[in-house]
């Protein structure tokens, strides 16, 4: 014991239980921010509704692996939404983990009523009030005849959102149909609120590494 | 991989479980409830070295007595993890947006001399 171990593990510290069992919740607390990449735990801004939190609990856990070195995320949405069909909706989204990240997919789940009358047709756009106007982008437009939860694929470029890693969707849906127009619309057509309540499904991985400029040359 | 006891001074592995409501954590980690934080230590004496920690076959008990008896200088032996296996771990980011994401090399299997 005498001769001075040559590495750290190769003699056990005889620690008083209480003192291991600190030293390990130490240990554990580092091993896991350095897992997650995080240099403190994450105080969280405004956390999700826990009925929207147990879905989607439910929707990450089928199996899908997360991608190598990559990320899963649900992002859930902030509703403003000034028709009674919730057909002219306002999704707001908050992403500023994306700006470091290289975004490979994106998932738009919306739940449909039971109640569709018929097929709806949607469009789905991403809406910047910070541009003349507010103006809009389309991102995806479907059609639909079954209700329940319906996932949309959106182009990644469309839903890195502004520097401030704030998004803002809008919804434009009606019964195809039906000729009225959005604002007269007075049946609800998607569900907005609780665990039905929309959210974007992202995967995410490490950035591109960027190809330096002695490599170019 | 012998999982230590007291009275075991060779190298061996010390399992402890954490639950991340004892880290005060259980609002942000979602899932699971906590993880098998197990590390490696315990003496490595030059007949272990490079046994992979576990029962070794009879062509490598007497290899072992041969690098025991060997003239050779001995060099130093750790007592290293030999197997790790990721965790996936269910969190809310700063944004309140729900992340999953699998930990590489997590959790201790097994241990064994360098």
């Amino acid at each position: 014991q005498g001769v001075r171990a040559a590495c750290h593990s190769c003699r056990s510290p005889t620690l008083e239980p209480q003192a291991e069992q600190a030293l390990v919740l130490e240990i554990a607390k580092q091993q896991i921010l350095k897992g997650l990449h995080l240099t403190s735990r994450p105080k969280i801004s405004h956390p999700p509704p826990q009925a929207a939190l147990t879905g989607a609990l439910q929707r990450l856990q089928t199996g899908n692996m997360v991608p190598e070195n990559g990320e899963e995320i649900i992002s859930f949405a902030t509703v403003t939404d000034s028709s009674t069909s919730a057909c002219s909706s306002i999704l707001t989204f908050h992403l500023s983990t994306l700006q470091s990240h290289h975004l490979y997919q994106a998932r738009l789940w919306l739940h449909v009523v039971p109640t569709l009358p018929g097929t709806l047709y949607l469009r789905i756009f991403q809406w910047s009030p910070r541009r003349h106007q507010g103006s809009r982008t389309l991102l995806a437009e479907h059609q639909t005849t079954t209700p329940g939860w319906h996932a949309f694929t959106l182009p990644p470029s469309g839903v890195r959102g502004e520097d401030s890693g704030i998004l803002k969707l809008q919804l434009d849906c009606r019964p195809l149909e039906d000729n009225s127009t959005v604002a007269g619309q007075s049946t609800r057509l998607l569900d907005t609120t609780g665990n039905q309540g929309p959210f974007l499904e992202l995967k995410i991985g490490a950035n591109e590494p960027r190809t330096s400029r002695a490599r170019r040359r | 991989t012998p999982t230590c006891d007291p009275t075991t001074p060779l190298c061996c592995r010390r399992d402890h479980y954490v639950h991340f409501q004892d880290l005060g954590w259980g609002d942000w980690i979602l899932q699971p409830d906590g993880y098998q934080l197990n590390y490696c230590s315990g003496q490595c004496p030059l007949h272990l070295a490079g046994s992979p920690g576990i029962a070794a076959s009879f062509h490598s008990a007497v290899f072992n007595l041969l690098k025991a008896n060997s003239p050779w200088p001995a060099g130093t032996s750790c007592c290293v993890p030999t197997i790790q296996r990721p965790l996936s771990i269910l969190y809310l980011n700063q944004d309140g947006n729900v992340v999953k994401v699998d930990v590489p090399d997590m959790v201790v299997e097994a241990c064994g001399c360098s």
